[in-house]
């Protein structure tokens, strides 16, 4: 999974 | 940030003041559960143990930073507090934590989007906030007299996680490539373990009498 994006959510 | 996700964190953090306020000026925590308190001091430290590495926005490190700070807080108060800690109903609050933090984490072993110390630990705080209201609802239907504070409480942090449902039904159908299996899963499962709580509540709200759960 190349384009994992940060965890954004609280 | 959407306007659902703003509205999921704001009633989050107001349950919290809420909870701190009843504390605060009557200096009490009868008819709270310090098992809960102490499950979602434990899920907020497993989740934002990427606090200092992952930088994402000012606020999100606000926000965690008060998460952690008043779970804390509010657990130290319910043990420490050489006058709150009277009105801790230790007796009534018997649910053991054990039953809920080690299926939660053999789950996170079992069931990942990867198998890495910060991805487990995250994974294990989704599972454990989904079910870390049970020693609380346990709570709830025990106590005889609950107080509005408290009952004002669950109904917050309730309408936190739905909110939370709807912010990802938006994002799903606004942003490309937003698929969160186990959030959405855990998600869902916490907010049907209020199910029995909001159909009492409304209940209550509609005859205006005091809530009281059926044993």
């Amino acid at each position: 999974n190349p384009t994992r994006k940060p965890k954004d959510e609280l | 940030m959407n306007i659902l996700r703003l509205a999921g964190d704001m009633t989050h953090l107001i349950s919290v003041i809420v909870l701190l306020l009843k504390i605060h000026s009557i200096k009490s925590c009868a008819g709270i559960s310090l098992k809960t308190q102490e499950l979602y001091a434990l899920v907020f430290v497993s989740r934002y143990l990427n606090i200092f590495t992952d930088f994402i926005s000012l606020y999100n490190t606000i926000m965690k930073l008060i998460f952690l700070g008043t779970s804390f807080s509010i657990v130290w108060y319910m043990r420490y507090h050489k006058i709150v800690r009277r009105s801790y109903d230790k007796d009534q609050d018997t649910f053991r934590h054990y039953f809920l933090v080690l299926p939660c984490l053999i789950l996170a072993l079992l069931i990942n989007e990867r198998f890495t110390f910060k991805e487990i630990m995250w994974t294990f705080s989704l599972y454990l906030e989904a079910v870390a209201i049970l020693p609380q609802l346990v709570l709830l239907q025990r106590t005889k007299n609950t107080d509005n504070l408290t009952v004002q409480y669950i109904f917050l942090l309730g309408a936190y996680r739905a909110l939370y449902i709807l912010n990802w039904i938006y994002r799903y159908f606004t942003e490309p490539d937003y698929l969160h299996w186990i959030t959405w899963i855990s998600g869902l499962v916490q907010t049907i373990l209020y199910g029995d709580f909001f159909y009492y509540y409304f209940l209550s709200w509609k005859n205006n009498v005091k809530l009281q759960l059926p044993a």
